[in-house]
């Protein structure tokens, strides 16, 4: 179990400071077992240098660096423990455009392997689907999937 | 394995059949805030196996059943139906293509079955114990989850750890 | 003491009630003390039902939903003690493009006694500004206030 | 009362002096993420009198010197000022404009000005005691705010309103 755990922290650790260097494009992060001579029961730290900048710890970034950090996170356990489909509910929210166009270059590099279905209000992250589905709920409070269209225009 | 159909029926606020076609690789849903899109991630959770009602955003199990709206009663039951594609080998079953089926009535009974023929709860989540689909595995990332894990203390992100271990 | 924090409770639960039906163009929502015996010690419980839909606890709302209805809170509070500046960070974010309208002209009318200034990524938010100031980081990790650009032409 | 300006030197990301004039009713501030906005609203908490680092997103007070970056190395003090019009009888003195500064060194050491004159901290924050800007008003809505109401507890929930009574 303590090598279940070790495994797992040293696999994770490894997708995690590529796909942060993808979102960031740039910079590097590492997880730390804050005890390292305690590893079955010591808490995780989570350390982060966006390009041009200083290594800190996670709660010392800005607000959308925070969010970025913690996607490349839970992306990194996807990776180590991967499944037929990811299903991402709005995690490009407090994302401002740059971030947005790179987290989106990573969802297609994602789409080879993964059936990727997101929910999104951000129309950067709307233009990579392929297929889109719009739910409505005209008559107050019953859902209805209203239209299911292929951007098959785009560029 | 691929993911190709989910059916809605009676399900949080989708009381009308409703059916949602994952053929493409990448596939958005989207609409203005609270018009239904979560409930179609809580759909999936639960149709995979999901037991725990605070994970699908409910307080009881039967919160997931239509409770009714300004022009509409609510309704007895709710179905959820599930269709993968699993060419041979891919899952424990000898199909090429399976139908995993949910329901819940209001009195608390529940039916499943794998392919129109009923089955036990413990037969859904068997099926893709392997497969990173399963507890533990983060291929469903629900609103807010980034956001708790921003704001988890180190022993919380170790237990984030250890669940995918 | 008990009479300040239940003068305190119905003047915000006053406000709330309004503020809720301005952002949400209807419906209705209450604080709610979890145990009226004890006023002192209670919990607080918040009441919304959205336009069409059925009265719930705020935790059964959807995401967009909940956070539209913690900012008529928030907003509520701020009627209470009212101050001549409002400093909103990224409170925006989590809402669609009609939410977010119905909350611009909120702003509007509080901005007629009000300095307002606000953070935001959201250009439909952008537009109400009087006066807009971008930051940068060209030099990186450093901050430079690069423009004020004034909305004049805007209709 | 009117916020006029808000003068940031040696602050956080912000190293070179930089003014941000108030005088609009509405003032938007954008750019990417990180870049540096919200570190301007810990500015403002800071020079009306904030003494907890948490509220200003630091671990120590020291923190909120401009620590280095790249190409420039940290600097030993930061500077805050602000600069308010209050017409007659709006605030306990006698001016109509004033201008508050708060100065930190890396020594720990601290100054305090009300129009270039050296006072103490409480004679800043006594002249805000009735105008809903102290502690415990909600005019200053940080990052996380709403969603942190969001998922707070009954009892945090009372916390809110004990704090504005
Ligand atoms: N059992 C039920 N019966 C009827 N309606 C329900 C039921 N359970 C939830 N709802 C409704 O579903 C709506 C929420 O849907 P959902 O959370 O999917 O919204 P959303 O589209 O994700 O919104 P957002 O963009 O704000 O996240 C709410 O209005 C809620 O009241
Ligand atoms: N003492 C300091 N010295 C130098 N840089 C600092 C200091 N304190 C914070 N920073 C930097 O300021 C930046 C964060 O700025 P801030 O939180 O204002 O970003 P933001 O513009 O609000 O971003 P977001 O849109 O993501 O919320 C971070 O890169 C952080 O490292
Ligand atoms: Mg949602
Ligand atoms: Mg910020």
């Amino acid at each position: 179990s303590k090598l279940r755990f070790t495994e797992a922290f040293t696999a994770v650790n490894d997708h995690f400071s590529r796909i942060f260097q993808g979102l960031f494009d740039g910079g590097e992060a590492s997880l730390e077992l804050i005890d390292p001579n305690d590893p079955l029961e010591t808490g995780v730290d989570i350390i982060c240098r966006p390009p041009g900048k200083r290594a800190r710890t996670i709660d010392l970034l800005s607000g959308g660096e925070k969010a970025l950090a913690a996607l490349a996170l839970l992306l990194a356990g996807f990776r180590y423990k991967p499944s037929p489909l990811l299903f991402l509910d709005e995690v490009d929210a407090p994302l401002d455009d740059h971030n947005v166009v790179r987290f989106t270059r990573f969802l297609k590099t994602l789409a080879e392997v993964t059936q990727v279905v997101m929910i999104t209000h951000n129309s950067v992250t709307m233009e990579v689907a392929d297929i889109l589905y719009g739910v409505t709920m005209e008559n107050p409070g019953i859902s209805k999937l209203v239209s299911a269209r292929l951007t098959m225009f785009a560029g | 394995i691929r993911f190709k159909k989910l059916i809605l029926q009676g399900f949080k606020s989708f009381p009308d059949t409703t059916e949602l076609v994952f053929n493409e690789n990448i596939c958005a849903i989207v609409g203005p805030n609270g018009c239904g899109k979560s409930n179609i991630l809580d759909a999936l959770r639960w149709v995979l196996g999901e037991q725990g009602p605070s994970q699908l955003r409910a307080r009881a199990m039967a919160d997931i059943i239509f409770n009714g709206s300004a022009n509409r009663k609510p309704v007895g039951m709710t179905e959820i139906t599930l269709v993968i594609d699993c060419p041979a080998g891919t899952l424990p079953l000898a199909y090429e293509e399976i139908e995993i089926t949910r329901r819940l009535y209001r009195s608390g009974e529940s039916e499943y079955q794998i392919n129109r023929v009923p089955c036990r709860l413990k037969d859904i989540t068997d099926l893709f114990l392997d497969t990173g689909i399963g507890r533990g595995a983060y291929a469903l990332i629900e609103q807010g989850r980034v956001d708790a894990l921003v704001t988890a203390r180190p022993d919380e992100r170790r237990t984030f750890l250890e669940q995918i271990a």
